[in-house]
């Protein structure tokens, strides 16, 4: 899973 | 935000401005690529889209504005301003091989089957080989200046610090980007020719040559 809490990177 | 993160940042935004200063000091878009900086303008568009809608920091917020204005300045010093100085005959690289695979990639593979998640992986992998035009550029003609040479630098260390950024994001906090990791692998292997080029020469005090 992963990387679906919201984009916090730019 | 880890320390790796905040250097590539600050190397995105060095770059970004790098880009502007050349062309705004020297009145001429000569050696950029008019088409990697419209591709580099959709990538953050297309990104930001939730600018409005969902509030990370004003850190984030700030980087956002910061990189859609000085695209579409860029964009616009390339396309109008200085439209004489641009070298569209040397700026050949057909977009539609990078955007439509880019698009296709981002319907089959996001984090969900939205419009805003489309659009986000989209960008994601459009960003990974926007700059192909400006390579094939340099390639194409055998050199490039040496403000362009510092700007491909800061852009593609940008890419590199936050591979870095992940590897500590993953130790530290077990978060894990499976789109992101995969097409910022693939960013920054596109500069590695460059990169040593760059290393070899630029640094040495020489202009970037292409050698046949």
């Amino acid at each position: 899973e992963g990387g679906n809490e919201g984009h916090d990177e730019l | 935000m880890t320390l790796f993160r905040l250097a590539g940042d600050l190397s995105h935004v060095l770059a970004i401005l790098l880009l502007l200063y050349k062309i705004w000091t020297t009145k001429s878009a000569a050696g950029i690529s008019g088409k990697t900086q419209l591709m580099f303008c959709m990538v953050y568009v297309t990104r930001y889209l939730d600018l409005f809608t969902s509030f990370i920091s004003v850190y984030n917020s700030t980087m956002k504005v910061l990189f859609i204005s000085a695209s579409v300045a860029t964009v616009y010093l390339i396309y109008f301003k200085f439209k004489a100085t641009y070298d569209g005959n040397h700026d050949t690289f057909r977009m539609e091989f990078v955007i439509v695979p880019a698009l296709i990639l981002a319907l089959i593979w996001n984090y969900a089957f939205t419009f805003f998640e489309i659009s986000w992986a989209f960008s994601i992998f459009l960003e990974a080989v926007a700059i192909l035009p400006q390579l094939f550029m340099v390639t194409k003609t055998g050199e490039a200046e040496n403000i362009t040479s510092h700007y491909l630098f800061a852009l593609g260390s940008y890419r590199a610090l936050y591979i870095l950024n992940w590897i500590d994001r993953y130790y530290f906090e077990g978060h894990w980007d499976p789109i992101a990791v995969t097409a910022g692998i693939v960013q920054t292997v596109l500069y590695g020719d460059f990169f040593y080029l760059y290393f070899t020469r630029v640094i040495k005090g020489r202009k970037l040559q292409v050698l046949p």
